[in-house]
């Protein structure tokens, strides 16, 4: 069964599932280790009371088993194989060290999250492209020091007025754990209006996205010699050296949310160009479903929510149209039921609908208005240039304006009293 | 009594060609 349609075939909201929509795809990353190759250091801490230890490993791009490319951040990931992405040993603050991942297309989101390998970011910036990747915006800011590194107050309070801008806090920047710290970023945590994000725009906008950037701005800075700190040797083999060099390392970078078809499709799917599109329903179009399938303009798109799917309705042509045009005049006039206007009304029909005779032919009764020869030509008639006293018939009987002494429905036939002439003028004249 | 209908060919359509229907 179609999920945008219920037992009886009547429209209905569908949405298509909840995905990590990071999974598989390509990270650019500003830095990556291993090339050449390097060595790195960092502090392990032990689950019972045993001291924490010092470990080192060697990042070789050019070897897989030694490599930590990009591609580990979206990667399947197990409690046993973690693998994660690092950067180039850094020694400069600030440095940012920017991941940027692509969607591919709009997505409606609820989370962003990474896991980390490294200690996690002191300040750490998110931000959002809803044109994929032309233009960018802040959507969340983490740093000890709010104010200073993203000119922000720490913890704002969120409100109706400020529930569209990215907030910074204060949490999720402590230095622990050493390994496997989580930032994760909840989209409409705390937002008044995702109680009701049906009937809020601007949330449904906030949680748009097509691309997501991560940006490292400045490390946790070592409180002790050692702590993620890596060798500034050329010599990947070098014995550590004790400048207080860093690292960012990533293991699972998730953005969780759903493809965006504005409740008009359950899936996505890829085109023949290979770029995802909704596999839309309900008489929409578009890669979000976001307008109405031509001849379906009767009443304006609109996104489907739970009460009502807002399906886009075919205009009422009664099958002499092709086009109609939305006219927002005619749909407010109709107590917001119909806007449909049928354009270029073929088979002699005219009016809105294309539910009339035009000028010069009238209504066979015996045919139903949508039949193509429900009006039927007059002008080419015998009698009607010459009976008729004029080219517009009664639209509903058909009966057109007869000159004096014609009568008929078509005026072909002289009154009673009266009989043929010898003037198409006057075609009937009184008998004496 | 259903009169006739017209008949086209008894008019004189010297000075109404323009009249005369295309039909006849």
């Amino acid at each position: 069964p179609d999920p945008c349609y219920d037992d009886q075939g009547a429209a209905r909201r569908c949405i298509p599932e909840f995905i990590n929509a990071a999974f598989g795809k390509e990270v650019m990353v500003s830095s990556v280790c291993g090339r050449p190759a390097s060595r790195s250091c960092s502090v392990v801490e032990r689950s019972d009371d045993r001291p924490s230890v010092r470990s080192c490993q060697i990042c070789d791009a050019a070897d897989p088993r030694r490599a930590h490319p990009a591609s580990y951040l979206t990667d399947l990931n197990s409690a046993h194989n973690l693998t994660c992405w690092q950067s180039e040993n850094l020694n400069t603050s600030p440095h940012n060290v920017t991941l940027t991942l692509s969607l591919g297309k709009k997505f409606e989101i609820t989370y962003v999250s990474l896991q980390f390998c490294s200690p996690r970011p002191e300040s750490l910036a998110i931000y959002k492209s809803m044109d994929y990747g032309k233009t960018w915006m802040p959507y969340q800011f983490y740093s000890s020091q709010c104010r200073r590194l993203y000119n922000r107050p720490n913890k704002a309070s969120i409100t109706k007025q400020n529930e569209q801008e990215a907030l910074c806090t204060d949490g999720h920047t402590d230095l622990y754990p050493l390994s496997g710290g989580l930032i994760a970023f909840s989209t409409l945590d705390g937002r008044p209006s995702g109680k009701d994000f049906d009937n809020s725009p601007v949330l449904q906008d906030w949680v748009t996205v097509t691309d997501i950037r991560v940006v490292f701005s400045r490390p946790q800075l070592p409180r002790e010699q050692g702590l993620g700190a890596a060798s500034n040797s050329d010599d990947p083999m070098a014995v550590t050296s004790s400048l207080p060099t860093y690292f960012y390392a990533v293991g699972d970078f998730q953005v969780g949310g759903r493809c965006k078809c504005n409740g008009h499709g359950s899936r996505c799917l890829k085109d023949k160009e290979g770029k995802l599109v909704c596999d839309c329903k309900h008489n929409t179009e578009g890669p979000e479903c976001d307008r109405c399938k031509p001849f379906h303009y009767d009443r304006p798109w609109q996104r489907a929510n739970a009460r009502e799917a807002n399906e886009c309705l075919a205009c009422n042509c009664n099958l002499h149209a092709r086009r109609c045009r939305f006219n927002m005049e005619l749909y407010k006039l109709s107590g917001r039921k119909s806007g449909g206007v049928c354009m270029n009304c073929r088979h002699n029909t005219a009016g809105r609908h294309c539910h009339y005779c035009k000028e010069g032919f009238y209504r066979d009764m015996a045919r139903p208005i949508t039949h193509r020869r429900a009006c039927k030509g007059s002008r080419k008639s015998e009698s009607f240039s010459v009976g008729a006293a004029g080219k517009t018939c009664n639209q509903t009987t058909g009966q057109c304006p007869c000159k004096d002494g014609v009568t008929g429905i078509t005026c072909n036939r002289c009154a009673k009293g009266y009989q043929q002439s010898r003037s198409p003028v006057a075609p009937c004249i009184k008998i004496p | 009594d259903v009169m006739p209908t017209l008949d086209m060919a008894l008019f004189d359509w010297t000075d109404y060609e323009d009249m005369k229907p295309v039909d006849t």
